[in-house]
């Protein structure tokens, strides 16, 4: 089973884990 | 590591957050979590997150290469389903490791054993006006029922939020837009500033096995008329 996230909440949260 | 730190909240909501440092936070100050959207049953009491994060495995590590190369970090992920203008996000909790990745629409909207009833929903993104549509018995999301319209349906709706945009009462934004590319319902919003006016992609729905369009689904909150 999927679990389903908006994109545009997710990408975010994303980069900022990436470059910080 | 760069992850994404998987968990499940007091409310029982599967979220993501960020392990960057310093913290990334809301305009209230805490720390900003991204919400699974999932279906409730409360007849039985399941739900879309029964699969929760294991405590032993609840990183989604943002920059590991899989040894299956045919397999991309989760950040190139992310970053190439932004790039093609994807709206979802999804994560396979079905097995290990969890399989991922982005889609321009949302594939299940409850499980493949629900029954489906012939109901009258309305939402307030579409001025609560009535259509016909069948719904997922039992089952809630997005503060509301689940339902499946008919292709006609939808084109009643969209000529009805044509209208609803067009009437001079009607603030720039304040109602979406659905146009049909082909089979493909296409969910905008009219995003209007002093200098700058654009339409922005929300979601696409495609027709289902049944030809149904399970339209504004975890968007809209549908209710029984």
């Amino acid at each position: 089973s999927k679990l389903w996230w908006r994109l545009s909440e997710v990408s975010p949260l994303a980069e900022h884990a990436v470059h910080t | 590591v760069a992850a994404l730190i998987w968990e499940q909240d007091e409310t029982g909501s599967e979220t993501l957050r960020s392990n960057g440092s310093p913290g990334w936070h809301d305009e209230t100050g805490q720390l900003h979590r991204a919400h699974a959207l999932t279906w409730q049953h409360p007849a039985s009491g399941t739900s879309g997150v029964h699969d929760h994060a294991d405590p032993y495995r609840n990183l989604v590590l943002l920059k590991v290469r899989r040894r299956d190369r045919s397999i991309h970090p989760v950040i190139d992920t992310i970053r190439y389903g932004v790039k093609r203008k994807h709206h979802w996000f999804w994560i396979d909790t079905g097995r290990w490791p969890y399989a991922y990745g982005t889609a321009d629409h949302r594939g299940e909207i409850v499980p493949a054993e629900a029954t489906w009833i012939r109901s009258r929903v309305e939402a307030p993104a579409l001025e609560r006006l009535p259509y016909p549509a069948v719904i997922a018995e039992g089952y809630f999301g997005a503060d509301g029922v689940l339902p499946r319209f008919t292709r006609d349906t939808v084109t009643g709706m969209i000529s009805d939020l044509d209208e609803l945009n067009s009437h001079p009462a009607t603030m720039p934004g304040e109602f979406p837009t659905v146009a049909f590319h082909g089979d493909i319902a296409v969910i905008s919003w009219q995003q209007h500033s002093l200098s700058d006016e654009r339409v922005l992609e929300i979601d696409r729905c495609y027709p289902d096995a049944e030809g149904l369009y399970a339209i504004g689904a975890y968007q809209w909150t549908w209710s029984i008329t």
